[in-house]
């Protein structure tokens, strides 16, 4: 599944 | 990546080195709370249960583990090390820490992106990081003194989240659909946490004075 906005951060 | 978010990261990452070198360099953890260590060895163990499934950049991955690894170091050194943990405040770091994991563990059962293992661990994550400062923070003000080093690693923490609420909001202004209210929610209650610690660091630092917090 493609990632969302909020979990490409750390 | 904006500017907001990489000065959030390296604010945070620099934390993390002030307090290994606080730890290495003159063997001590006074002033440092073990429970609030144990917290964020939690939160990065439960956040980051994607690092091997999705794969974002080389720097998201490297950081992941660096903070892993550095919270677990940590945790280690001042319950294992023969010098280190003698200067532990067991005393006055009687914070009941447990409490806050299942509060928020219960709270990520019920207010969650979606009912799966990972976006629920996700979202605990989320929430005990915005309290995991709480033990750390009651331990300063018990002990009314703080060294320079614990001072400046809650500062350079504190400072992480002031930049990630500027992140979110450059994000929003420049992203479509860039919705997160739960990280934006947990996110300004911990800043919060901090606004306090930051009236008094300020203070100090203006007066020139050594950081001392009111009991």
């Amino acid at each position: 599944g493609q990632t969302s906005p909020v979990k490409d951060e750390l | 990546m904006n500017i907001f978010r990489f000065a959030g990261d390296m604010t945070h990452l620099i934390s993390i080195l002030v307090l290994l070198l606080k730890v290495y360099a003159t063997k001590s953890c006074s002033g440092i709370s073990l429970k609030t260590q144990e917290l964020y060895g939690i939160v990065f163990l439960a956040r980051y249960l994607d690092l091997f499934t999705d794969f974002i950049s080389v720097y998201n991955t490297v950081m992941k583990l660096v903070f892993i690894g550095s919270s677990l170091a940590i945790v280690w050194c001042m319950r294992f090390h023969r010098v280190v943990k003698r200067s532990y405040d067991r005393d006055v770091d009687t914070f009941r820490h447990y409490f806050l994991v299942g509060g928020c563990f219960l709270l990520a059962l019920f207010v969650h992106e979606k009912f799966s293992f990972r976006e629920v661990f996700w979202a605990f994550s989320i929430y005990l990081e915005a309290v995991a400062i709480l033990p750390q923070l009651i331990l300063l003000q018990r002990s009314g003194n703080v060294d320079n080093l614990t001072g400046q690693y809650v500062l350079f923490l504190g400072a992480y989240r002031g930049f990630y609420i500027l992140n979110w909001i450059y994000r929003y202004f420049t992203e479509d659909q860039f919705s997160r209210w739960i990280s934006c929610v947990s996110g300004l209650v911990q800043t919060a946490l901090y606004a306090d610690f930051f009236y008094y660091y300020f203070i100090s630092w203006k007066n020139n004075a050594k950081l001392k917090l009111p009991a």
